[in-house]
C-alpha cells in the first residue's frame, strides 16, 4: 500500500516497475498504467496516468524523469508526486481540482536500461545502453536525441515522441526531471530566442521557484535554458514546445555540487516537498491565466 | 562494498577556468585522460568562466591534479573519497536491503 512503501529512499527500476503494478490495482479510479514501447535492451517504457478517469476532454501534463540514469532524485520525486497526488486527492482542493480537470502523464524512468545499469554496473552512467556500429562508444545522451542530425533517435526517445504526437490536443505542459544545478528552464536551449508566450512562461516559472523556496529556502535560477545553462540542441524540452506543446519545463533539481548526484536519501523529503510546490504552482497557473 | 568497490580513490574536483588559455588547457588535458564531466555534461560546453565540476578516477589523480597545479588551474575538491560517498548515499536501511 501507499503508506508502506518508502518514498524516501531510491529505488530499483524493478521496485519501481512493481510500485507502478500495485497502484494500478489497488487504484483503479484514479489510476491507469500502461506501456509506450520497448526500451533498446527490451525493458517495457511505462506510464502512469493519474487523474479521475472521463470521457469528456481533459488537458493533461506529462511528466518524465529519469532520462538521466545518474540522476536519481529525478524518478524519486516522480513517485513522491503521484503517491502525493493520491493522498491529498480527498483532502486537497487545489490536488482535486488538478485530478478532476486534468490528466498526468506520468513517465517515473525515462531511460530504463541507463537506470538499471547505474544500479548494477556504474553508478555515473549517463547515457542509454544501445549500440551503434558506426560509433564505438556505447549508449547516447536521450536528451540530445530528439528530431537532430547527427543519429537516429532511441527507441525510448521515438516511444515517447509518438505518444506526445498522439496525445498533441491534450497536453498542455512537458515537464522533465534532471540534476543538478538547482535551476527552471524553459525554451529555447538551442539557441538565444524569447518565445513568443514568454510573458506567461516567465510569470508561471518565477511563481514556481518562488514557492519552492518558501519551502526550505532553497534558491533556484530560472530563466530561458540557452542563458541560464548553456546552448544545446536536441533536447526533449525544445522539442515538446516545437511540436505544440505550449508550457515545456526542465528542472534540475538539487543540489549545487556538495553532493552532486549522490543526493543522500535523507534529503529525498526536503526536495520533494519543495518541487511539490513548483509543480503545483505551475500547473494551477496554466489551468488558470494562460491562454 | 557496493560496485565491487570500484570507486576507492576517486575524487570529484570543481575547477572554473578563467582564461581562454585556462580552458585550452583544460580540455587537452580532459581528452587525454578521458574524466567523467558531472557538469557541464559536455567538454564543448566549458568555457571562460563554466563552472565545471570532474570525476577524477584514481588512476588519473596525480596526473591531473599536478597538472592543474601546474598550470596555475584552481580548483576544489567536493568529493574527496567517491567510494564513501556512493556508500553514504544509501540510508542503512537501503544498504542492507541492497546486501
Amino acid at each position: 500500500s501507499l503508506s508502506e512503501y518508502n518514498y524516501e529512499v531510491y529505488h530499483s527500476l524493478e521496485d519501481i516497475q512493481s510500485w507502478m503494478y500495485h497502484l494500478n490495482q489497488t487504484q483503479p479510479s484514479l489510476v491507469q498504467v500502461f506501456s509506450i514501447g520497448r526500451s533498446y535492451e527490451g525493458r517495457p517504457l511505462f506510464i502512469l496516468q493519474l487523474g479521475r478517469k472521463s470521457r469528456a476532454y481533459k488537458k493533461a501534463v506529462w511528466i518524465d524523469c529519469g532520462i538521466h540514469a545518474r540522476e536519481w532524485i529525478g524518478p524519486a520525486f516522480c513517485q513522491w508526486f503521484a503517491r502525493e497526488a493520491l493522498l491529498t486527492y480527498k483532502t486537497d482542493p487545489a490536488m482535486r481540482k488538478m485530478l478532476n480537470h486534468l490528466y498526468f502523464y506520468i513517465m517515473p524512468v525515462f531511460n530504463v536500461d541507463g537506470y538499471h545499469f547505474s544500479w548494477t554496473h556504474d553508478r555515473f552512467w549517463r547515457k542509454t545502453r544501445s549500440r551503434n556500429s558506426r560509433f564505438h562508444c556505447r549508449g547516447v545522451d536521450a536528451n540530445r536525441n530528439w528530431k537532430v542530425k547527427w543519429c537516429e533517435s532511441e527507441p525510448e526517445v521515438k516511444a515517447v515522441a509518438d505518444f506526445l504526437r498522439q496525445h498533441r490536443k491534450h497536453v498542455r505542459a512537458y515537464l522533465s526531471f534532471h540534476a543538478y544545478a538547482q535551476m527552471l528552464l524553459y525554451p529555447y536551449s538551442y539557441k538565444h530566442a524569447t518565445i513568443p508566450n514568454f510573458g506567461c512562461v516567465e510569470i508561471a516559472a518565477h511563481k514556481a521557484v518562488k514557492a519552492l523556496r518558501s519551502a526550505h529556502g532553497i534558491r533556484y535560477r530560472h530563466g530561458p535554458a540557452s542563458q541560464t545553462l548553456y546552448i544545446s540542441s536536441g533536447n526533449s524540452m525544445d522539442w515538446a514546445y516545437k511540436n505544440g506543446i505550449p508550457y515545456a519545463f526542465a528542472f534540475e533539481l538539487r543540489d549545487t555540487g556538495q553532493f552532486g548526484f549522490l543526493l543522500p536519501e535523507m534529503l529525498i523529503k526536503p526536495t520533494c516537498t519543495e518541487t511539490m510546490l513548483a509543480v503545483k504552482n505551475i500547473t494551477l497557473h496554466l489551468l488558470k491565466k494562460c491562454p | 562494498h557496493p560496485y565491487g568497490n570500484r570507486y576507492a580513490g576517486d575524487k570529484v574536483i570543481r575547477l572554473t577556468p578563467r582564461t581562454e588559455e585556462e580552458v585550452f588547457a583544460f580540455k587537452n588535458i580532459y581528452r587525454r585522460l578521458q574524466v567523467d564531466l558531472w557538469q557541464p555534461s559536455s567538454i564543448s560546453y566549458v568555457s571562460e568562466g563554466t563552472v565545471t565540476d570532474v570525476h577524477i578516477p584514481q588512476n588519473a589523480s596525480r596526473t591531473l591534479l599536478t597538472f592543474l597545479q601546474g598550470a596555475r588551474i584552481q580548483y576544489t575538491v567536493l568529493i574527496e573519497d567517491l567510494q564513501k560517498a556512493v556508500e553514504n548515499e544509501n540510508n542503512l536501511q537501503t544498504q542492507r536491503n541492497r546486501r
